[in-house]
């Protein structure tokens, strides 16, 4: 069912991000 | 009444990689309907339903200070249910079935693990309290 969250691991921050929150 | 969802920003562009995610272009506003601490979020957007990372989302309101957990330095003990190799250098590799200490269980799903002198980040979808059952 769509309730049932994805097998994989989600992707990282996007860098722009990351760099930002660090 | 009814329920009040929070309301997110995309920070940027997402292409879903399976089906029951969300496509998001950077500035799209979502619902919030369940966060999962392994850091995916089932939203809501106009009217399409599914999950989306939840690094990619930032709180409309206050952007700044997200609602982080604070960090546990002492390390709580879980235990590896899958193995990962290490794809970004800040990540850990390690093998089903290894203990490791959690210190920070950060809400996009990466928590900050230790292993011995090695800290790195780890999918919480991949590690279960010692102690819990399967």
């Amino acid at each position: 069912s769509i309730k049932q969250p994805p097998k994989n691991p989600p992707p990282r921050p996007p860098v722009d991000v990351r760099r930002k929150r660090t | 009444g009814p329920i009040i969802l929070e309301t997110y920003r995309a920070i940027a562009d997402y292409s879903k990689c399976t089906k029951y995610e969300l496509d998001l272009q950077a500035g799209d506003h979502v619902e919030i309907v369940e966060k999962n601490d392994n850091g995916w979020w089932f939203c809501q957007c106009e009217s399409r339903r599914g999950w989306v990372p939840a690094s990619y989302l930032e709180p409309l309101e206050s952007p700044d200070e997200t609602e982080e957990p604070e960090p546990n330095y002492e390390g709580e003990l879980y235990i590896t249910t899958n193995s990962y190799t290490a794809v970004e250098d800040d990540e850990l590799t390690l093998e089903e079935g290894e203990t490791i200490e959690v210190i920070h269980k950060l809400l996009d799903g990466w928590w900050v693990v230790r292993k011995g002198e090695e800290t790195g980040h780890y999918p919480s979808m991949f590690l279960r309290a010692k102690g819990e059952k399967l």
